[in-house]
C-alpha cells in the first residue's frame, strides 16, 4: 500500500511540468524513504532524476516498494482538474493498475477522485557514477532560464566556459553570434568554485527543456567537468531535487 | 565537425 500527501498540489504540478517536456512515458519507483524517477529522453542525450524524500510530503506511507507507470500527458490533465492550493493524496495498492489521485479544496468542502491506469513500463536504470565537478556553479534558477532562452535564437549549439574569474555562455550560428558571462557577485547570488577551467559545448534546446524546473527552485546549480555530462540541478525546498545530465556535443 | 554524445556513453546500465 503507497499513500503520499502533500498540502498543496501546486508543487506536484510544477514537478510534472519539469518532467513532461523530456519525458512522456515515466516509472515513479516509492520506496519507505521517499519518490525517485529517473528516466533518459527519447534519444538518449538527457537523463532527468526525481528524488523526493518521504518527509517532504504532509503523511507518507509505503509498506513495500511500489513502482508506478505512468503517462505524464494524462497526469497533466488530472492535475488540471485540481486548484494549486487544493491538498493532493496519492494512493495506489500493492500490485495495483491504476493509482488514486484525491484533491481536497483548502477549506475542506470540496473532495475530487480521480484514478488513473498505470502503465507497464520497462524501464531500464543507469548508474550515475559520483563525480567530482571542476566546476560548481551556483545562480539564480531566472538568470540561468534566461541566458538559456537568449542564446537559442542564435544557434543550436551553446558553448559554456567556466574559469576561476567567470562564465561565459556563447551561441555562434548564422545570423551571428552572443556571448554572455557572469561573475561572481558580492551578494553570492552567483558562486563560482573552480579547480580546473572546463569549456564543454552543449544542445541549447534540452538546456532549455530543463529550465521548465525553473518554478521549483530560486537557485540552479551547474556541474562540469571535462568529457562528462552537465549536470543541472535544481534544489525541492531542503526535501529532494530534480537533475538533469546532459551529454556534451563531441569532436566527430 | 561535432556530434551530440549519447548519455549511455557515460554512464553504464544497471
Amino acid at each position: 500500500m503507497f499513500e503520499a500527501r502533500l498540502s498543496s498540489t501546486l508543487t506536484l504540478k510544477k514537478i510534472v511540468d519539469a518532467l513532461r517536456d523530456i519525458l512522456n512515458q515515466s516509472t515513479l519507483d516509492c520506496s519507505d524513504t521517499g519518490i525517485q524517477l529517473q528516466a533518459m529522453d527519447n534519444s538518449h542525450v538527457s537523463l532527468v532524476c526525481l528524488c523526493l524524500r518521504s518527509d517532504y510530503f504532509e503523511k507518507y506511507k509505503c509498506s513495500r516498494n511500489v513502482s508506478l507507470g505512468l503517462d505524464l500527458k494524462s497526469l497533466t490533465k488530472v492535475l488540471k482538474c485540481a486548484n494549486g492550493d487544493d491538498a493532493v493524496t496519492i494512493k495506489a495498492a500493492d500490485k495495483a493498475d491504476k493509482i488514486e489521485l484525491s484533491f481536497e479544496s483548502a477549506g475542506k468542502e470540496r473532495t475530487a477522485d480521480y484514478e488513473l491506469r498505470l502503465l507497464n513500463l520497462d524501464q531500464e536504470h543507469l548508474a550515475i557514477p559520483e563525480t567530482e565537478y571542476s566546476c560548481v556553479i551556483h545562480m539564480p534558477a531566472s538568470e540561468f532560464a534566461r541566458i538559456c532562452r537568449d542564446l537559442a535564437v542564435f544557434s543550436e549549439s551553446v558553448v559554456i566556459a567556466c574559469s576561476k574569474n567567470c562564465i561565459k555562455f556563447s551561441a555562434n550560428g548564422e545570423m551571428g553570434s552572443a556571448n554572455i558571462k557572469l561573475s561572481q557577485t558580492s551578494k553570492a547570488e552567483v558562486t563560482l568554485q573552480v579547480d580546473e577551467p572546463v569549456t564543454l559545448s552543449f544542445a541549447g534546446r534540452y538546456l532549455n527543456t530543463f529550465t521548465r524546473a525553473t518554478p521549483l527552485s530560486e537557485k540552479v546549480k551547474i556541474g562540469m567537468a571535462a568529457d562528462v555530462p552537465l549536470l543541472v540541478e535544481y534544489p525541492i525546498e531542503d526535501y529532494g531535487y530534480i537533475r538533469y545530465y546532459l551529454a556534451p556535443k563531441v569532436d566527430d | 565537425k561535432v556530434k551530440q554524445g549519447s548519455i549511455t556513453s557515460f554512464f553504464a546500465k544497471k
